[in-house]
């Protein structure tokens, strides 16, 4: 159990939750850390379950989620590494964080630079995950466009400036970095209310 | 739809970047 001066600390570091809010994740994240092993930390396996429902398997991108996330590498998440995390998808987080996020995220070898080969690798995940099947050709035309239109000083390989123009010409492509229900957290978790060391 | 040959527009709808799932109940 978490103590106030740590939830207010939690809260004031993230500049997007109240403290209530945090005790309310508080909830969400000890219901994912004991999912599998009952130890108060998130396993990668314990991710995997609460976003496929399945522990099983292995998925890009929950690979490199899980990798942001554990900011210490200690392979586990840590309360207070989800909660940095997590405030970045909030709808009041600074875009500038989002594209950061996004940026590292497909950043999957963290050279700098997202490079052709590593989206291309996203993409077969991506359609193999939605069992989409597309012809080699078709995947070459899909990455040539992209890089038509990202990679603007043509070296095959997305950098972080790019990445930005990109963006902000498409901003559909991070629209999952915001998650609207972070926006009311507390309503999404009421058990937290039982707990709660906050009084009004 | 022009997004179709969007990589990123693609690789955004995998599922282990959606953590919205972590809120499911």
């Amino acid at each position: 159990r978490l103590t106030f001066r740590e939830l207010a600390d939690l809260a004031d570091e993230s500049r997007c939750f109240s403290v209530n809010e945090v005790e309310a994740l508080y909830e969400l994240y000890k219901k994912i850390s004991c999912s599998i092993i009952d130890d108060g930390l998130i396993h990668k396996e314990e991710l995997q379950l609460a976003l496929f429902r399945t522990p099983a398997g292995k998925n890009l991108f929950l690979d490199r989620v899980f990798d942001l996330f554990d900011e210490k590498k200690n392979s586990v998440i840590e309360f207070e590494e989800f909660i940095h995390s997590i405030s970045v998808f909030h709808p009041n987080a600074p875009l500038e964080d989002k594209i950061d996020f996004s940026f590292r995220l497909y950043d999957l070898r963290q050279t700098g630079f997202i490079e052709r080969e590593e989206v291309k690798q996203m993409v077969v995940a991506t359609l193999l995950e939605s069992e989409v099947q597309l012809s080699d050709d078709l995947v070459e035309a899909i990455l040539d466009k992209t890089f038509e239109d990202a990679d603007t000083d043509k070296d095959n390989r997305i950098s972080k400036e790019e990445w930005k123009a990109f963006v902000l010409k498409h901003p559909s492509v991070i629209k999952k970095m915001t998650l609207p229900t972070l926006k009311d957290t507390t309503a999404a978790f009421p058990s937290f209310v039982f707990n709660t060391q906050v009084e009004d | 739809k022009p997004e179709s040959m969007n990589a990123f527009a693609l690789i955004s709808r995998s599922q282990g970047f959606n953590l919205g799932n972590l809120f499911e109940k």
